[in-house]
């Protein structure tokens, strides 16, 4: 079998979403990120690490919902989720809400491959990233405007719609 | 949220999921990307990535039913992606999309959004890329 790398950068996105910037951007970080993952089948490293290294390029980037350009929670705050599976031998590793952790998909790998668990959150989770020496970074390293700007609407609208239906359940209004 | 697949010289495959999760969030919600089995799966003859609405994909057991329709059906990855996340997920009123690869080295990418910002390359190959549903990229269903 010829190794390869397949990846995606989220779904949803529709013509007229992004401005030719945008585009541009994410189209050149998509090109990275299977740059990246290439060189690494090239020189007959494993799967794992083509993954984990374009998964990297892809959080860097600010045009995507992961790592730096991630969304915000309803508190302003951004909270990062991913997770590691190899086939050969099912093992994985996976972090839940992490707010400090510049690569998460790097600490689902440490969770995989230095403890004996699955998956860690939240605080424990960073407590683990901090001991293993992971990068740590500032909240603001993954702020954008345009993912603010999209919980100020998301807000506003909100709002709106307590003022004309206060009866209706806090989870129908979560999920429209 | 991104997401990676992929099959090395030895044939073992591997997938990783990471994301932000949704936009306005509350209570510590957690989505399908860290749950394995519903954002991400890999074993020896399927390799999974989703990014899509989370609940459904976790209700669906998502990437898992994917593998375990390659494995236990003998579908292809265009077969079991496609029934997974453009007919089940969207029955039970969920949308998103997937990457799927199998240990003889298919592939697809379903997905059921008016795009998904998706692409592909070998180790000796160009890279391609493409994010609307118009265009075409091998793989796609």
């Amino acid at each position: 079998v010829t190794p390869q790398l397949i990846i995606h950068g989220g779904a949803g996105v529709a013509p007229g979403d992004l401005s030719a910037e945008e585009e541009r951007g994410a189209r050149a970080a998509l090109q990275e990120a299977l740059l990246r993952g290439q060189a690494i089948l090239k020189a007959g490293k494993s799967a794992q690490e083509a993954v984990v290294a374009a998964i990297v390029v892809l959080e860097d980037s600010p045009y995507f919902n992961a790592g730096r350009g991630a969304v915000f929670t309803h508190e302003g705050r951004n909270e990062l989720d991913a997770s590691l599976m190899l086939g050969n031998g099912q093992r994985a590793g996976a972090v839940a809400g992490v707010r400090r952790v510049k690569n998460p998909i790097t600490l689902a790998q440490a969770v995989m491959e230095q403890s004996p668990h699955v998956m860690l959150t939240g605080q424990g989770a960073e407590t683990f990233a901090k001991e293993k020496g992971l990068p740590l970074v500032e909240p603001d390293w993954f702020r954008t405007e345009k993912r603010w700007q999209q919980l100020q609407r998301r807000l506003a609208e909100e709002a709106g719609k307590q003022a004309a239906r206060s009866d209706e359940a806090e989870y129908r209004r979560y999920v429209g | 949220t991104v997401g990676a697949v992929a099959i090395d010289a030895q044939g073992h495959l591997a997938a990783g999921t990471s994301t932000g999760g949704m936009t306005n969030k509350r209570w510590n919600r957690v989505g399908d990307s860290p749950v394995i089995g519903a954002g991400t799966w890999a074993d020896s003859r399927c390799a999974v990535s989703g990014t899509g609405w989370g609940e459904f994909y976790i209700r669906s057991a998502a990437a898992h039913n994917i593998c375990a329709r390659v494995a236990h059906r003998g579908e292809s990855a265009a077969q079991a992606g496609g029934k997974v996340i453009n007919e089940e997920i969207v029955a039970l009123g969920g949308d998103g999309g997937a990457l799927v690869m199998t240990a003889d080295g298919g592939y697809a990418f379903p997905f059921n959004t008016p795009g998904m910002y998706r692409g592909w390359v070998s180790v000796d190959g160009t890279p391609q890329v493409a994010i609307y549903a118009s265009e075409t990229l091998q793989g796609d269903v």
